[in-house]
């Protein structure tokens, strides 16, 4: 089983301790940003895909994810969006390259992305002019799921209003987000229920941690602060064990459904339609 | 007693908390965010001083601070840059104009910057280009006391770390900024005590709250987490208190000094030897 998974936002918003938390191991390095001369000079977006065999629910799962470091980082953030969008377009041409040949390449992978989480700096205002721009640009290519980046940054009052703010947001700007959809006729009431609870989340407040303390005989993995200890996986900390449910089992199917069925034949008719 | 201060930095860094934190009210009301449409429009730096009349150890102090609301908010961040330096430049170019006057105008007014609080996003691993970029330029014009903005998202590690690389940073781009200077025949040893101690702490790591809870029977400014209680005032928890007494109290006449004796003589032998 495979899923890819893009993560995009400013640099220092979690994605790397993200990622880790979310495959359970040290998957991504942390970058070294011990030296002066590299650390701030304005980098093209270098978009590699890794590949980790994760366990979900007793099944194996070879997740990819392509990270993109320091997206907005720069003076001037224009040419990130083109980084972003041409490695998601490219996924797609490489599909079609293969659909339309005669010998088919049994070795081809398919490396369209998923899902794209965006990693929403905690302001606590609203969203910002280059969230706008980069979710309405994408939200055509890739399913793109909101991420309250670092939430411990916001207390529960703040977080809620955030969050608020940042839906009229989508809603106001048009922004094509994935909105967990529901079948009428086939989804059962609990399936309705799960969707409405998922979507009533959105944007999904996210803690990473790969620390772990054992309080009451537990290990927990957390932030330790000298006031308190945030929890990753505590839902009245943040909302990260909802959202892996969801990517990692029971919305895996629907993300690649829509992907290949939809947002991959959208490309594909535009592009032979030029 | 006047004072002047500028906070710069990306929206939301707390930077209008921070004031009201200072002046102890509500100097600074909260901008409404709950329109999105003007929410996240691209704007020009709007400068404008406000002026509080704040008690500091029994003395009167005519506090002016001028907010620059979102320095960094756009895809591109170039005019920024010009916005603020101008400001700084206008406010010189005044006194210069007024000292070259035959005719005094008694009742102008000295709106020079004393002090330029930079806030640096709390990402947890160096300075961002921007930050190089807007030190560099703005150093050689305005005491710069870099922060470290909403100090409350970095564990007491990730912020010892973090102060060490900016500092490093500092040093390595060779960013001018207020550096608690010693004179070493004049000072006695509490003062050179008192100095090292406060450079040590740069960049200084603020948390800002306007709500109080009582703890212990005390009032206490903090912020609430389910988690824990981070306290304003408590140095084990942030820099505040310290940098409000040297701000308000011990240091704000050098940084008058420095700003009429050194940055404006610097800034007035360039302009009249062009
Ligand atoms: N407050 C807070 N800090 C976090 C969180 N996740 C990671 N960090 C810290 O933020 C810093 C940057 O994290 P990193 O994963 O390297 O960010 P990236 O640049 O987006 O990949 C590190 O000091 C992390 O320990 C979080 O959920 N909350
Ligand atoms: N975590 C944290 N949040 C803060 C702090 N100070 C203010 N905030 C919150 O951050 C948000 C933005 O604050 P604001 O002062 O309006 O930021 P400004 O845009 O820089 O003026 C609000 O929700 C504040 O309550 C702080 O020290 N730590």
């Amino acid at each position: 089983l495979h899923f890819t998974l893009m993560v995009v936002g400013a640099s220092g918003m979690g994605k790397s301790t993200f990622i880790n938390t979310l495959c359970e191991s040290s998957v991504f390095p942390k970058t070294d940003y011990s030296d002066p001369q590299k650390a701030a000079m304005p980098k093209t977006l270098s978009l590699t895909p890794l590949t980790v065999e994760i366990e979900e629910e007793g099944q194996k799962l070879a997740l990819t994810i392509v990270d993109t470091p320091g997206f907005g980082d720069n003076i001037n953030n224009e040419s990130g969006f083109y980084d972003i969008l041409g490695y998601i377009e490219q996924q797609y041409d490489d599909i079609l390259a293969e659909e339309s040949r005669i010998k088919r390449n049994p070795k081809l992978s398919d490396n369209r992305i998923h899902a794209l989480l965006y990693f929403i700096t905690p302001t606590g205002h609203a969203l910002r002019e280059i969230d706008i721009e980069f979710m309405k640009r994408l939200g055509a290519r890739v399913n793109i799921i909101p991420i309250v980046a670092k939430s411990d940054t916001l207390s529960p009052k703040e977080l809620a209003e955030f969050k608020q703010r940042v839906m009229e947001d989508i809603a106001f700007y048009k922004i094509p987000i994935y909105n967990f959809p529901i079948d009428e006729e086939d989804d059962d009431e609990e399936t309705v229920e799960e969707n409405n609870e998922l979507r009533s989340l959105l944007p999904f407040a996210v803690i990473g941690s790969e620390e772990e303390v054992v309080i009451n005989g537990r290990r927990v993995r957390c932030r330790q602060y000298p006031w308190g200890v945030a929890e990753v996986d505590n839902v009245q900390h943040c909302d990260f064990s909802k959202l892996r449910y969801m990517l990692l089992s029971s919305h895996l199917q629907d993300l690649k459904d829509i992907t290949h069925d939809i947002l991959y034949e959208q490309y594909r008719t535009e592009k032979l339609s030029k």
